[in-house]
C-alpha cells in the first residue's frame, strides 16, 4: 500500500 | 502600520476561494514585498503558499513586518459582503489587535467598514527548497480541474508521469481504472494559455491524493494556465500565478509505497 508522507518530512522547519 | 489598497477587490475573493476548504485560520505577514501567507492544511499533508505583491496593489505601506492572525472561515464571511467590483483597502496597526476592511463602490455612492478581530496562530513555517523541477508541465487550468475531478470519480490516488511524450494520469478504484493522457501541443494555433506545455530534464512519477488536488483547482478562476513542477521523491508544486499580482502554490507530499 502507498503512505502519505507529511508535508514537514519534506519541508523542515525555516 | 499596514495600509493596502486593491483596485479589485473580487481578486481577493477569488484567493480566499482557493483556500478556505483547504485551511481554517492563517497568519498574513505583511511585509514591505507584499503580503504572503504559508499555511499547511490540518493532516499536514499539503502547504499553501500565497504572495500578493506589493506593486500589485494601487497603494501599498508597511513600515515593519506584521503577522496578522486571522480565521479564514470568518474573513470569508467579510470579504463576501464586498461587491465583486469594490476597491478593498486592508487596514491595521503594528501590533493589531483589529484588521480593517473598508470597501468602496466602484462608482464611489457607497462605502463600507469592517473591523475583524485577530487572533495568535502558533504555526511552524516550514522552508521550501529553491528547486530546480525536474518535469514542468504548463497546461489549461480548467482542463487539469476536469481533469482531477474525472480522476476523483474512479479512484483516490493518482499517479502522474511525465515523460517528453506527455503527462499520463492514472487511477484504480473499486469500479475500475482510468488512464488520461495529455500531450504538449506547442506548434498549434492555440492561444498560449491554451497550450500544454512539457520540460523535462528526466521522466518523473509519483502518487497523489485526488482530495487535495481537486481542493487545490479551487484556484482555477484566478488564472486560465496552471503550472504543476516534480521532482522524484519531493512535493509537488501546483502554481496558479496572478497576473501582475503574485502567485497562490500548492505543495503536496506524494504518496510512498510503504
Amino acid at each position: 500500500p502507498m503512505q502519505q508522507r507529511s508535508i514537514e518530512f519534506f519541508f523542515r522547519g525555516g | 502600520m499596514f495600509e493596502a489598497r486593491l483596485l479589485q477587490g473580487g481578486l481577493l475573493k477569488k484567493v480566499l476561494d482557493s483556500i478556505k476548504d483547504i485551511i481554517t485560520e492563517g497568519n498574513f505577514d505583511c511585509s514591505p514585498n507584499g503580503l504572503s501567507l504559508q499555511a499547511m492544511d490540518s493532516s499536514h499533508v499539503s502547504l499553501i503558499d500565497i504572495l500578493l505583491e506589493s506593486e500589485g496593489f494601487e497603494h501599498y505601506r508597511c513600515d515593519r513586518n506584521i503577522p496578522m492572525g486571522l480565521n479564514i472561515t470568518n474573513l470569508v464571511k467579510m470579504i463576501k459582503c464586498a461587491g465583486s467590483e469594490d476597491i478593498v483597502t486592508i487596514k491595521c496597526e503594528d501590533k493589531p489587535d483589529n484588521v480593517t476592511f473598508l470597501f468602496e463602490s466602484k462608482d464611489n455612492d457607497k462605502i463600507s467598514d469592517f473591523e475583524m478581530k485577530t487572533m495568535t496562530i502558533d504555526d511552524e513555517h516550514l522552508l521550501v527548497p529553491d528547486q530546480t523541477y525536474t518535469a514542468v508541465v504548463k497546461m489549461p487550468s480548467a482542463e487539469f480541474q476536469r481533469l482531477c475531478r474525472d480522476m476523483a470519480a474512479i479512484g483516490d490516488t493518482v499517479n502522474i508521469s511525465v515523460t517528453k511524450e506527455g503527462v499520463r494520469f492514472s487511477t484504480t478504484g473499486d469500479m475500475g481504472t482510468a488512464n488520461i493522457t495529455v500531450r504538449p501541443n506547442p506548434s498549434g494555433d492555440q492561444k498560449e494559455e491554451e497550450r500544454t506545455e512539457v520540460q523535462i530534464t528526466e521522466p518523473v512519477s509519483a502518487g497523489f491524493a485526488l482530495r487535495y488536488l481537486n481542493s487545490f483547482t479551487k484556484a482555477t478562476p484566478l488564472s486560465p494556465t496552471v503550472t504543476l513542477g516534480m521532482v522524484p521523491n519531493l512535493p509537488i508544486v501546483v502554481e496558479y500565478k496572478i497576473a501582475d499580482m503574485g502567485h497562490v502554490r500548492y505543495y503536496l507530499a506524494p504518496k510512498i509505497e510503504d
